[in-house]
Parts: C-alpha cells; sequence; structure tokens
C-alpha cells in the first residue's frame, strides 16, 4: 500500500510508524522540521511545509495512492482546507482526523470516506471499562449485539456448555474459550498465563477456574450476564 | 459508580460526558474555568483548580470513588504527580492516559491500573482499516486470533455454509451473519441497509449478496480469507 499521512502529532506519528513497520510506503507532510527529520530514512518521502499549499499536495500524486491520511487537529480550517484540496486533485481514498463533534460533521458532510475521533473513541471504551467492570474487552456487532470477554464466574467451574445450557437460559452463545494456564513464581503467586483458544467450544469442554470466555450476546442481556456468579 | 475525571481535554471531557449520559455520577477537575463551567449543572461536583495540589485531590475522596481517570496530557510531570498522590491517598482504580510510550512506561511502573493511549490505539485501528481494505471491522482474541467482519464474497452467495464447508476448507468460524437488506431510494439507488443479525447461523443459512460475515480466525489465516473473492 502507498499512503501518504499529513500531520505528524500523536495520532498521525504512530499511524505513519505502524505503516511503515507493517512494509508499506509512507510519505509524510508536516509544517515542524524536527517531526519530518523523524522519517527522513523511513519514509519514501518526507517533506516539511504548509500542507494547504495545494501545489504541494499535487506534488504527492494522491490520485495514485491507496489512502490519504489527514492528521491535523488544532487547526480545523487548515484540515477541511486539505481535505477539500485533496477532493479537487482526485485523491481515490481521504480519511481525517476529527477534533470534536462539530469537525467531523463538516468532514462528512464534504464527503470525506471516513472521520476519526481518537479521543471520543477511546472515551466511550473507558467508559464501557468503567461501567462494565467485569467484562474484559467488548466489542459492538451490528446495533444490537456485542461480543464480550468476562472471567467464567465460580459457579460454572467444573462443569461442561452442554450442563450448563447457557443459550436455552440466557440466549447467549459462548464462541470460544480462552484458557488460561497460571504460572507461578518462586513464591506461589500467579504472576501470569499462558492462552490458548479453544473455538468453537465442544459441549462437553469443561469451564475451569481461570477461563475467559468469549461471548456473543445482544446489548440488553449484558446486565444479566454481569450478574453471573 | 461515582467516577472522578482530572482533566478536561477531548479525551476527559467525552468521557465525563458519556458516563453522566448513563446516569453515574461524576466529580471534574480542570484548571481551566471554561471547561468546568461546562459541567457546572451535570457533575455531581466541578472543580476549578490544580490537581497537583494535594488538598484539592483529598477533598474529592478517591478512596471512595469507584475510579479516577487522570486525563491530563502535555504536562506529563502533573499526569505522573496527581497519579501519586492519588495512590498515597488511597483511590481503589487508577485509569491514566498517556502522550506517549515512554509516559506509559512510566505510569506502568509506579502501578496505575490501566493506562490508555488514545491517538495510538486510533493509529492501530486506522492503520488495520488500511492495510486490510475488506475488512469492515477487527477485534483481537488473544495472542493469535481475531473475530473480523467481511462482506460476503460473490463466489458464496446462493451457498448454504453446509455446502461451503469454511471449517474444513479455511479453518475459520462463521460466528453470525449480518444480513442486511438494502433500501432503495426513489431513483432505485441503495441508499442504507435494514440490518438484523443471525446468530448462530444455521448450517442450511443460504448466504445472499449483501451479508456481512462475523468470522473468528487465527491472524495467520486472515490474508487467505481476504483472497475470498
Ligand atoms: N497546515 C499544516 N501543514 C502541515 N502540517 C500541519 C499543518 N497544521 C498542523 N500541522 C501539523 O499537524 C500535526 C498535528 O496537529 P495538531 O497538533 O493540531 O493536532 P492534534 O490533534 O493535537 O494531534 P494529536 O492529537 O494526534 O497529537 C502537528 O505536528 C502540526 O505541526
Ligand atoms: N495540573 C493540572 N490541574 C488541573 N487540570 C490540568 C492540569 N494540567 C492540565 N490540566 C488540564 O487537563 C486538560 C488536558 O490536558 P492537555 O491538553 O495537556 O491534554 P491533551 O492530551 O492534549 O488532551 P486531549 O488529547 O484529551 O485533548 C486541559 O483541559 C488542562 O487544562
Amino acid at each position: 500500500m502507498q499512503v501518504a499521512v499529513i500531520g505528524l502529532g500523536r495520532f498521525g506519528f504512530s499511524l505513519a510508524d505502524i505503516l511503515i513497520e507493517n512494509g508499506h510506503e509512507v510519505l509524510v507532510v508536516d509544517k515542524d522540521e524536527k517531526l519530518v527529520q523523524e522519517f527522513e530514512n523511513k519514509a519514501r518521502e518526507a517533506i516539511v511545509g504548509d500542507a494547504t499549499d495545494e501545489s504541494l499536495l499535487r506534488s504527492l500524486g494522491p490520485q495514485n495512492l491507496d489512502a490519504v491520511v489527514v492528521a491535523i487537529g488544532d487547526d480545523v480550517e487548515a484540515s477541511v482546507l486539505v481535505c477539500i484540496s485533496l477532493m479537487d486533485i482526485g485523491a481515490r481514498y481521504i480519511i481525517a482526523k476529527a477534533e470534536n463533534d462539530r469537525h467531523a460533521k463538516i468532514l462528512k458532510k464534504i464527503g470525506i470516506h471516513k472521520v476519526v475521533q481518537p479521543e471520543r473513541d477511546s472515551a466511550k471504551a473507558v467508559a464501557d471499562h468503567i461501567m462494565h467492570p467485569k467484562l474484559f474487552d467488548r466489542f459492538y456487532i451490528g446495533e444490537d449485539h456485542s461480543i464480550i470477554e468476562i472471567k467464567s464466574p465460580k459457579s460454572f467451574w467444573g462443569k461442561t456448555l452442554m450442563e450448563l445450557d447457557l443459550r436455552r437460559k440466557y440466549n447467549v452463545l459462548v464462541i470460544a474459550i480462552k484458557r488460561r494456564e497460571p504460572m507461578f513464581d518462586s513464591s506461589g503467586e500467579i504472576k501470569g498465563f499462558k492462552e490458548h483458544l479453544i473455538a468453537p467450544p465442544s459441549p462437553n469442554e469443561q469451564i475451569l477456574e481461570h477461563d475467559v470466555l468469549i461471548v456473543l450476546t445482544s446489548n440488553e442481556n449484558i446486565k444479566e450476564v454481569e450478574r453471573w456468579q
């Protein structure tokens, strides 16, 4: 893949790094010389300049790239101007970071393919973590369902999935079991776990103490699942 | 839940908002009066002040709260000082935002329960989206597996899961089907989809044109799944 990243703040910098680590060709642009220098030997091109300058954007050849990412935050006007110029030049796929909901609304309105709000997405994940302390992780599937990772409750230990009959009792589906075997240090304390995934679990699979269950459930049901003891 | 949010930048502000919307009690602190005023009528307490002031932190009663979130970015020293003070006072659960990997390392070392890096997490998700254009979404399960959302390839349309035999051929597990029924506008163009989830799909379930498959696969296998035509 060939990707241009415009703006090397925390988000843009990390993104360019990850793409380069995975062997993709990256062009970076920023008005801050120090940031651009970090990519001098890693990026295909590292350009110091003002991205609102249309001739600079044309020189990147956005119409030949797989994606262009506009990662300018504080200066909303610059972000929107750069996006409009890229669309005029014929960029195939534009991803832009938005500072807040108002900025996001403008970007979507002008037709940006994907708009991301890193802080808001992270705030939602942390809020979920606080509001649902028993869930190790949660992924939303469509409007009404989630896949959750939850520690196996004590009342499940030693029982098989067939005995527990969770689909009938709670209308949930155990997709996989993360079997975790505890590793002990010299004083007998658990210092970590060795994990392997059992997917799909057979109906005769017994649930063990340190197992984490990967469960598909409706969002309405989550409160019920959290009450498992 | 009772939660204190210290620092009302993009992340802290969104987090406090989401928690209040979900009916939880929130205390907010920031040195910027304008930001604190936004929460005057919504938060249980809205305090203007410097969070590195230990008497201010004590007045929040962190030992009685379910969680305290330290969302201070640019001033790494202030963030770390606030975290150390909260631990000394006896806060039960501390979540802190880190500016970069070095800041994250310090926070983990002093024993902060959860450290988040919003920009890095978002950069990883966007990099995945660019590197794997066919995947609508991807969730990592343990070290070696992922659950992915992928549009059903043309060669699957009209066939049942039994006929396709994906477990044997590709070692993947179709957990659910997001059945999307197109909605047309007056000129016959698709303007959106009505979605419902089929979980678990029966072996005789036929795959339709607009279906999105929710698939559990090993990370090694993903390249193979992306080649489905
Ligand atoms: N017109 C411009 N041309 C080129 N680079 C720009 C322009 N405007 C801003 N930048 C660069 O974009 C980067 C990110 O911008 P900014 O700091 O405003 O965003 P941010 O939202 O705080 O970033 P993050 O949250 O990712 O750290 C900065 O490195 C800045 O130098
Ligand atoms: N010592 C302090 N006491 C109270 N509030 C503080 C302190 N230091 C910083 N803040 C506040 O924390 C908030 C976030 O800080 P900052 O802007 O440094 O982080 P940020 O990483 O840019 O935030 P975000 O990425 O979430 O927008 C600001 O509103 C700032 O006023």
